[in-house]
């Protein structure tokens, strides 16, 4: 037994060969090395598995190949809302966020919310004045967004293909 | 949707998970990923899980909790617990995948899905990362 682990995902779906580039396959694969690079530095120095999955996961946020973060799906009306989580097992302490804006790493909003506030779970406007009261990195809204992700939403609306369809094709 | 499970060198472990959703939701819709026992959930007596998929069907199963229920009631394993509550969310119509660790250090992932953007590294252990179904 290894005395620290770190698991990672991308997202999940239709993802096969033939519909893959190369290009597109070695960033993506780049963007995984990076975030278990990032994990790894916590956990191999000593550092709690807590710091560990924020640090893996901000870089997934920031990488476009991923549905988080910069790269975010776009919702019917064009714009990015997002979703994140954070655990911690030692003590079940939990904080979570849905439908924000404006911060550019959800996933330390999420960890915000379990450590400077008596709550779990907050949502929308609230939660984003609450990211910008605890001073977390604020972004434009449009930072988040993608030609290829407007895209997608634009082939959804076309061809009046479900969301189910275009996630999973798009993984 | 990405995520992350790690166990420290205390042996405690933590999960967390982050999406924007899905493309063209309407009505300030919610996954599972921010749901505390659906997508994500830790416990050191137990495990750590974040899930990807459809989202809804990871709510009404509670899979992240489901599976750690499982093993520390049931002893199984964490792929055990993985593949079992997986498949009884296929069986409702759902369809993704979990990444798993635990507070022995354990690794697996479980996903129904032709492929999984997914990695693992581990102290001493061989670096991993994977896309498809195959690999």
């Amino acid at each position: 037994q290894s005395d620290w682990t770190l698991v990672i995902h991308g997202g999940a779906g239709v993802i096969e060969r033939e519909r893959m580039t190369p290009e597109r396959e070695a960033a993506a694969r780049a963007g995984l090395n990076a975030a278990l690079d990032a994990g790894q530095k916590v956990l191999s120095g000593g550092g709690t598995a807590l710091d560990a999955v924020e640090a893996a996961v901000k870089v997934l946020e920031d990488d476009p190949n991923f549905n988080a973060g910069r790269g975010a799906v776009y919702t019917y009306d064009g714009t990015n809302e997002l979703d994140a989580a954070i655990m911690d097992g030692r003590t079940r302490a939990a904080g979570a966020v849905a439908g924000v804006t404006r911060t550019r790493h959800p996933v330390s909003l999420a960890r915000k919310v379990m450590e400077d506030s008596p709550h779990v779970f907050l949502g929308g406007k609230g939660a984003d004045q609450f990211s910008a009261e605890r001073g977390l990195e604020q972004v434009d809204p449009a930072w988040f967004g993608t030609p290829e992700r407007k895209r997608q939403l634009d082939e959804l609306k076309a061809k009046d293909v479900s969301w189910f369809d275009v996630d999973m094709k798009y993984g | 949707t990405v995520g992350a499970v790690a166990r420290d060198q205390a042996g405690h472990v933590a999960a967390a998970t982050s999406t924007g959703g899905i493309t063209g939701k309407r009505w300030g819709r919610i996954g599972d990923a921010p749901i505390i026992g659906a997508g994500t959930y830790a416990d050191d007596r137990a495990c750590a899980v974040s899930a990807t998929g459809s989202g809804e069907f990871f709510i009404r199963e509670g899979v992240a909790h489901e599976i750690c229920a499982r093993v520390r009631f049931a002893g199984e394993t964490l792929k055990q617990a993985g593949d079992t509550v997986m498949a009884e969310t296929k069986a409702l119509g759902g369809s993704g995948g979990v990444i798993l660790t635990g507070p022995r250090g354990e690794i697996a992932w479980s996903f129904n899905t032709p492929g999984m953007y997914r990695g693992h590294v581990s102290a001493g252990g061989k670096r991993v990362v994977a896309i498809y179904g195959d690999e």
